[in-house]
């Protein structure tokens, strides 16, 4: 599962 | 945030510096891959589009703006200012092999089917494959200068770090994020053989012969 949206790396 | 995701960026933030210090200073770009550069700002715009509509911090967004920045101005010194010493003759790779199926499968693979998440895809897996016209540069010209070694070390070590730091974060976290992981290492064992020669090579004081 994608946690962590927005995508919060560069 | 975690040491190995800030020594990621920072070593991609010096990747870039380096490249961009090379251009500058000797007022050339031999040895250089327009068209990765056109990729790798190609990135840059794609994945931060929403540099202004979805604030993570005051990091995320001043290195978002200096990868913008120094990206377009590598490409801007390499097609236009020192365009006289752009070797056009070897960089001879086709990037709309590339650009057309890391687009189309962005469409089919992706998290979100909304035109930010597709161009943050778009933008996933076109970082994977944008050296592949440095590297392919460099398999022609059977060389590269030391500094565009280090230059390219220091941009495979970051994607690298990134793997580190997915593997911390989903142990620490439980964040992981498939589609990044997955072109990460992609892109990581693209630079493996160079790795292999820079550190049996470079660090040794050679010259960064590629075995013809």
């Amino acid at each position: 599962r994608v946690l962590g949206k927005p995508h919060d790396e560069l | 945030m975690n040491v190995f995701r800030l020594v990621g960026d920072l070593s991609h933030l010096l990747a870039i510096i380096i490249l961009l210090l090379k251009i500058w200073k000797t007022r050339s770009c031999a040895g250089v891959s327009g068209k990765s550069q056109i990729l790798f700002s190609l990135v840059f715009i794609t994945r931060y589009l929403d540099l202004f509509t979805n604030f993570i911090s005051v990091y995320n967004s001043v290195m978002k703006i200096i990868y913008l920045v120094t990206s377009l101005g590598t490409v801007y010194l390499m097609y236009f200012k020192f365009k006289a010493t752009y070797d056009s003759n070897h960089d001879t790779f086709r990037i709309e092999f590339l650009v057309v199926p890391v687009g189309g499968l962005s469409f089919l693979v992706n998290h979100d089917f909304t035109p930010l998440e597709i161009l943050w895809t778009f933008s996933i897996y076109l970082e994977s494959v944008a050296i592949l016209p440095q590297l392919f540069m460099i398999s022609k010209t059977g060389e590269a200068e030391t500094i565009t070694s280090h230059y390219l070390f220091a941009l495979g070590s970051y994607r690298a770090l990134y793997i580190v730091n997915w593997v911390y974060r989903y142990y620490t976290e439980g964040f992981f994020d498939l589609i990044a992981i997955v072109a990460g290492c992609v892109q990581t064992i693209l630079y493996c053989d160079f790795f292999y020669l820079y550190i049996t090579k470079v660090l040794k004081g050679k010259q960064l012969k590629l075995p013809a």
